[in-house]
């Protein structure tokens, strides 16, 4: 998966999210979902039939979230999954979210949530708010944040690209998504980046690419043009 | 070309058994039930499948309100096992085990 949180000069933020996943099946199964509470959404995400749980959604006029997978090398603790699940009764990831969407009053009230409440297993939650300067990725290990990672408009980082590795590391070689996605932002610029240009971002390979199951574009203080696309055979290499 | 997926509504004043229910108005019963097989084999092993498959039937009543509603309602909806849609909606969990 990509999500990139990005701001532009008129303190706009936007949110747009490729998700991957190795099995074209789901391209048939994505939906779009409107949660209703009499009779009005409270909140809307991009899903697939048979999954309760919401790896991309909004909150309108508050908050966007999306969910990145994060592997783990260390595969000998999957028993910890387990304990984690069953014996502590802690959250999948994707049901967070939904919580998140459900209960939290804003953007600062939706990133205390996604940091701190203890999940299954580890994951990346990229939030994007409705003021200049509110977006941010989540890093998440089972019980809290591993870290924290904000836009910081004024000093000129007005945008956060997350695909599956930990930022503060290199990725794999053999993965360009990250620099790709970030040298095309960059090309963009902070004057140009809307809602169409994001989606351009995600489209370039291999940010898009033959797994990418459906794209999502969004924007918290305009939740009218929340728009995902399934991605069809000219996102494949 | 790209195309937008459905968009169902679905009313969290309605019971989590029956609130997923508009999935049918979209979906055909056994194209789901089979598209559902199709994600498990690819994410779970066979073996691994069947031998976890009682366990996590057992599990259900560890599985938090509205979600165990909703997937009960699910599997009564799609006619598929309770055990198969609690797999599938920990699809991402057991993956990363």
């Amino acid at each position: 998966c990509t999500s990139i949180v990005a701001q532009d000069k008129s303190g706009n933020v936007f949110h747009g999210r490729n998700l991957d996943y190795p099995h074209p099946v789901l391209r048939n199964l994505t939906i779009n979902v409107d949660f209703l509470k009499n009779g009005e959404v409270q909140y809307q995400g991009t899903s697939f039939a048979g999954y309760v749980g919401l790896w991309t959604g909004q909150s309108p006029n508050k908050f966007t979230v999306s969910g990145d997978e994060r592997g783990t090398k260390r595969w000998y603790n999957w028993w910890k999954n387990i304990v984690s699940a069953f014996l502590l009764g802690r959250s999948p990831v994707s049901w967070l979210v939904r919580e998140t969407l459900e209960g939290a009053e804003d953007f600062q009230d939706a990133v205390m949530r996604l940091s701190k409440i203890p999940i299954i297993t580890g994951v990346y939650y990229i939030v994007g708010g409705v003021r200049p300067g509110e977006g941010v990725v989540i890093t998440r290990d089972r019980k809290g944040p591993a870290d924290i990672w904000p836009l910081d408009p004024i000093n000129g980082r007005w945008f956060r690209v997350e695909t599956n590795f930990d930022h503060w590391l290199p990725p794999p070689a053999r993965d360009h998504r990250r620099e790709v996605a970030n040298k095309a932002l960059n090309a963009t610029g902070q004057d140009q980046i809307n809602l169409e240009t994001l989606y351009q971002v995600l489209s370039l390979s291999p940010v898009c690419n033959g797994i990418t199951i459906y794209t999502t574009t969004m924007s918290a203080a305009h939740p009218d043009v929340y728009r995902s696309l399934i991605r069809q055979e000219n996102c494949r290499k | 070309a790209e195309l937008a997926p459905p968009t169902l509504n679905i009313s969290l004043d309605a019971d989590p058994e029956v609130r997923w229910k508009p999935l049918l108005t979209v979906f055909d019963k056994d194209f789901l039930q089979e598209a559902g097989a199709q994600v498990i084999d690819s994410t779970v092993p066979k073996w691994v499948h069947h031998a976890i498959a009682p366990v996590v039937l057992a599990l259900e009543k560890y599985v938090p309100q509205p979600f165990a509603g909703e997937i009960r309602g699910m599997a009564s909806l799609f006619g598929g096992s309770i055990a198969d849609v609690i797999i599938l909606n920990f699809a991402y969990e057991i993956s990363a085990f």
